[in-house]
């Protein structure tokens, strides 16, 4: 089973077209194995980028030195689907 | 009995299957269970048949899960499937619907990629088909219709998540339900549920001219989505696909179009703005909740509004 131990999901606002042109370059890169949630559309849309652990400090420092603005919308993607799994655990134990 | 299925889980495939059939022999006279084809891995393709009699009605088309890991989406297709069944009698616009027309309701359109999902890679999104030449697997189940198949909102890269597959249809799970439409002659709407960013979208995807019908689906959208709202405040944005979220080749929606499906419809789901494709179950119930209304609209135009 594929792990997502320390993967982030970032929350990026491109405020122009040179913005949305850098995240699309930087997108094919496939050494980083990034997977867009939102794909980058246009000025003012969010875009949501899952990177993996390896990939972080790399993606951060580009979108920091380009200005382009990010928030951090996952903190670690296991976390999340660890809690997913005991969450659908519980409910097949619950007798309803 | 449904009543012992938790609707706010999620749930496995064989637990969404085991489900159907108890849907059908809850309501015998309403619902059936039909293949309509094989997934690569030959997994049986299963539509739930909403019929109150008559050969050859007007029909509907809903699916979800055609995005594996979108798994809200098959989530509220059960809910919305199990609604359909209770109302049916109860409810007039869904009884008015329903004297009148069929409804076809995929709810696990992609089923490798979801057992995929529970099994290997939570976050898998495309078929489980091998790409001759790469070690790639899948393909994107909504790049692979034939409506601009091919053109540069998708990608020839079959390790992309948005794959376009070798040609148009390549994907049984595809063919699928073009060889029902296309067979049925009948269909009047097709509606098509993902996740996450809160829009209704309509043709074009693949080009930026309007369809003819641009300014009826447009108002029709723009109802739907104010009645979704009414519940929970839920903003949703609506629009055709090319100018509200991007361009996008060889999606379902414009292929129904351009198959004479004059009310085509793509559903983005709610978005929480933190959880994205991992949204808690405890989201299900709402997030099916709110879209009901939406849904209904739509259909009720559709059976006032024949062509």
């Amino acid at each position: 089973e594929k792990l997502f131990v320390g993967d982030q999901v970032l929350h990026i606002m491109a405020s122009n077209e040179e913005h949305i042109t850098l995240l699309r370059v930087l997108g094919e890169q496939e050494e980083l194995q990034l997977d867009f949630w939102r794909h980058p559309t246009s000025p003012g849309h969010p875009v949501d980028l899952q990177v993996p652990f390896p990939s972080l400090q790399a993606v951060k420092i580009f979108l920091e030195v380009n200005n382009i603005s990010y928030s951090i919308m996952i903190e670690d993607v296991q976390e999340l689907l660890n809690e997913e799994k005991k969450t659908m655990k519980k409910s097949r134990r619950v007798e309803r | 009995s449904t009543s012992t299925f938790d609707f706010a889980s999620y749930h496995t495939l064989d637990e969404i299957y085991d489900w159907m059939d108890i849907l059908v022999d809850n309501h015998p006279s309403l619902v059936s269970k039909i293949q309509i084809g094989q997934s690569y891995e030959n997994r049986p393709l299963y539509v739930l048949k909403f019929s109150t009699g008559g050969p050859n009605r007007p029909a509907i088309w809903l699916d979800t899960g055609i995005h594996a890991r979108e798994w809200i989406t098959p989530a509220t297709g059960i809910w919305t499937a199990n609604k359909i069944a209770e109302e049916y009698g109860r409810d007039p616009s869904v009884t008015a619907i329903l004297d009148s027309m069929d409804i076809f309701f995929e709810i696990v359109t992609n089923p490798d990629g979801f057992a995929f999902t529970h099994s290997n890679n939570r976050l898998w999104r495309k078929t489980r088909s091998t790409n001759t030449g790469s070690h790639c697997i899948g393909v994107d189940p909504n790049r692979n219709w034939d409506a601009g198949f091919g053109g540069s909102g998708s990608s020839s890269n079959p390790c992309s998540e948005t794959y376009r597959g070798p040609y148009a249809h390549s994907e049984r799970e595809v063919k699928a339900i073009v060889d029902f439409i296309r067979g049925h002659r009948k269909v009047k709407l097709v509606i098509s549920i993902h996740s996450y960013s809160q829009m209704l979208l309509f043709p074009y995807g693949y080009k930026t001219a309007p369809v003819p019908d641009h300014q009826e689906l447009n108002e029709l959208a723009k109802k739907a989505v104010s009645d979704l709202a009414a519940l929970y405040g839920t903003k949703y944005t609506y629009g055709s696909m090319v100018d509200t979220i991007y361009m996008a080749d060889g999606t379902s929606i414009d292929w129904a179009y351009d198959n004479g499906v004059k009310y085509a419809f793509s559903f983005e789901l709610r978005d929480t703005g933190r959880y994205g494709f991992l949204l808690p179950s405890t989201q299900i119930i709402p997030t099916a909740t709110e879209t009901w209304p939406a849904l209904l609209d739509i259909m009720v135009h559709v059976l006032e509004h024949p062509y």
